[in-house]
């Protein structure tokens, strides 16, 4: 099975 | 003050029915390069993001940097009254609450205001690196909408996978599972219709269709679609805007638990 990552994480935040 | 006036108002009246059914509330950043939006869909999974430069409005006028927070839902129920061929003109006043957007008929004779209110959205804005790509994937668009349509009605998921072959988009499902495989194809006579894979590694990701099939809704906007994918990074399914920018959208990939 395969679950979702989240896309925030690939990118810079703030 | 801000005035912008796009002689093709139809390209607005396409982004919004592209984006509103995955953003519901955006801030659209406006500055002296152009009109632009990041935005991330309810589950942050997906992320939109839109740039029209000013060079390609007929009239571009920014004082200062402004962001106006928007409702996609009830800016696409404005932007709906505008015919296909109007010239729309979306201006606002510095510091106030209000957007007003102008749709001039092509001969003159009809000419409407619409304003809408603006509201105040946190949002955060994400700094997206540039990178390099394993492989870019460059097809027609109405080809990959009708691949993800297909696919959709047997399977959830799609593993799009680039290989020397071709690209091969593949799902599975209760009732069977689908192959389809797009080889390079550049012997076509409109550059638009070609199919080309840039391959410097294979890859092979997987992805919810659902996402795929909401990113399609921007097919109307461009001939062609570019599928630029890593294992490390998320797929960003690119749909240009002819001379004035595009329309992207970053999707994470599905992880094997």
């Amino acid at each position: 099975h395969h679950s979702q990552t989240l896309i925030s994480r690939f990118f810079i935040r703030g | 003050m801000l005035e912008f006036r796009l002689v093709q108002g139809s390209l607005l009246k396409k982004v919004m029915e592209a984006i509103k059914d995955l953003v519901t509330d955006a801030n659209f950043e406006c500055s002296s390069t152009g009109f632009s939006l990041q935005a991330m869909d309810s589950s942050h999974v997906a992320l939109v993001a839109l740039l029209l430069r000013s060079e390609g409005f007929e009239h571009y006028r920014c004082d200062r940097n402004l962001s106006m927070g928007m409702n996609l839902n009830n800016m696409s129920k404005m932007l709906k009254c505008a015919g296909n061929d109007d010239i729309i003109t979306i201006k606002a006043d510095d510091g106030g609450d209000i957007v007003t957007f102008m749709f001039e008929s092509p001969s003159q004779d009809k000419i409407s205001d619409f304003e809408m209110k603006l509201m105040d959205i946190s949002s955060e804005q994400l700094g997206i690196p540039e990178s390099e790509y394993q492989s870019i994937v460059r097809m027609p668009a109405a080809e990959f909408q009708r691949i993800c349509k297909d696919l959709s009605s047997i399977g959830d998921t799609v593993i799009i996978s680039v290989t020397k072959e071709g690209v091969k988009f593949s799902t599975r499902g209760d009732i069977g599972s689908a192959n389809i495989v797009c080889r390079q194809n550049t012997s076509v006579d409109k550059p638009e219709e070609a199919t080309v894979i840039e391959m410097k590694e294979p890859v092979s990701l997987t992805f919810a269709l659902r996402y795929m099939n909401s990113f399609t809704k921007a097919t109307p906007l461009s001939n062609s679609v570019s599928l630029s994918m890593s294992s490390d990074l998320p797929l960003v399914v690119e749909y240009k805007i002819a001379d004035m920018g595009y329309l992207r959208f970053y999707l994470a990939p599905k992880i094997e638990d």
